[in-house]
């Protein structure tokens, strides 16, 4: 009688045992085997690392959160393909202005800072709204001084020469390409006025020479039938070097 | 733009988004970056997804919100990045833009239109950062 019931612990165990290293198997593939993980947009290697270096090694078992932010503030110091940090991307007033978020996906908690002036650490300002406001989305110069206040450094000038120079050569090219639609003048700098669609004489079609095209730029406007169809100044350009 | 996901080592997942936008905008202008749902989403319960392109026209879509939305109800990670994307370009055929998805297993895939698109992916089984190219 003994002897059967130590065997039938010692097979309990063995059950209880495999189950629970299923378990952990399982677990550890849910948890652990692939992880931590790193994902990003475009080849921005260093940023990978810098996020992968939190997120594994033994000293910083850093969160997710410390491991984007890291990761995001290496590309913009490091100003990944210009599209990211300061220096680049300059408004129609030569200035740079920034746009970063953060999201906890445990919490669902979201910090962000939208065209910030003055700042050059995005997502830690932005990581700063989520961490001291129960807000979600600070914008503009109040992001500012909400970032400075919370001992980020500022403010500071976030253009470049890059940028400043970039911003000379497209005002000498008529401001164009850019973002304005029925306004006039169309083809050259501002500033703009807008067209009352609702007066337009609307004979047949509206007909438009093409004003010009450079560098595959369609400039001028275009002929268009539908006259809801807006007067583009000329195509947008969203490339490799310039998005969001 | 960098959108960014990261699951540590517990499965907890963050995302996260920085970009100074699109060059000579009118001032004020703000892009997707900011916009929760658009640049990027991540739920513990379900995986992460981060976003770059035409900001303009993407934070109309909120292709990461939906993304991780199609997760919850079972796409895998291509099939939820190509309808996300697919739903813009139906909309707008010219859009330029592109999402990557990662699930809570860790399982990713990226989706684009107008461009050729890249993202880096780095796990504890790679030696270092691995780039992928997706076609449009």
């Amino acid at each position: 009688m003994r002897r059967s019931s130590v065997r039938l612990l010692i097979g309990f165990l063995l059950i209880r045992f495999n189950w629970c290293s299923a378990v952990g198997d399982k677990g550890a593939g849910k948890v652990g085997v692939a992880f931590p993980l790193v994902v990003s947009t475009w080849p921005f290697r260093e940023a990978v690392r810098a996020a992968w270096k939190v997120v594994s090694t033994g000293e910083g078992w850093g969160s997710a959160v410390d491991a984007v932010v890291a990761g995001c503030s290496a590309c913009e110091d490091l100003r990944c393909d210009g599209t990211v940090g300061p220096g680049g991307s300059p408004d129609e007033n030569g200035e740079t202005t920034l746009d970063a978020l953060v999201m906890n996906g445990a919490t669902m908690e979201i910090g962000a800072v939208a065209a910030m002036r003055y700042v050059k650490d995005g997502i830690k300002a932005a990581k700063l709204v989520m961490e001291h406001s129960e807000h979600t989305l600070l914008v503009g110069e109040k992001a500012t001084a909400f970032a400075i206040s919370m001992g980020l450094p500022g403010p500071t000038n976030l253009s470049s020469p890059e940028s400043i120079e970039k911003w000379e050569k497209w005002k000498q090219n008529h401001c164009q390409p850019n973002f304005w639609k029925n306004v006039v003048p169309v083809g050259k700098c501002g500033p703009y006025h807008p067209i009352n669609l609702a007066s337009v004489e609307v004979e047949g079609s509206v007909k438009n020479e093409v004003v010009g095209s450079q560098g595959g730029l369609c400039q001028g406007y275009y002929e268009s039938d539908n006259l809801l169809e807006p007067i583009k100044s000329n195509l947008k350009v969203v490339n490799r070097h310039n998005h969001d | 733009t960098i959108s960014m996901a990261v699951i540590d080592k517990m499965g907890h997942i963050a995302v996260g988004t920085s970009t100074n936008g699109a060059t000579f905008k009118i001032p004020g202008r703000v892009g997707d970056g900011p916009i929760p749902g658009s640049s990027s989403y991540g739920d513990d319960e379900v995986g992460a997804c981060g976003a770059t392109g035409d900001g303009d026209i993407m934070m109309r879509f909120l292709p990461c919100y939906q993304v991780v939305e199609s997760m919850r109800q079972g796409m895998d990670p291509r099939d939820a990045a190509t309808d996300a994307i697919s739903r813009i370009a139906r909309k707008y055929p010219d859009f330029i833009g592109a999402v990557f998805a990662v699930n809570k297993e860790g399982v990713h895939a990226g989706a684009c239109h107008g461009w050729t698109f890249q993202y880096s992916v780095r796990n504890s089984s790679m030696q270092d950062v691995e780039v992928i190219t997706v076609y449009p």
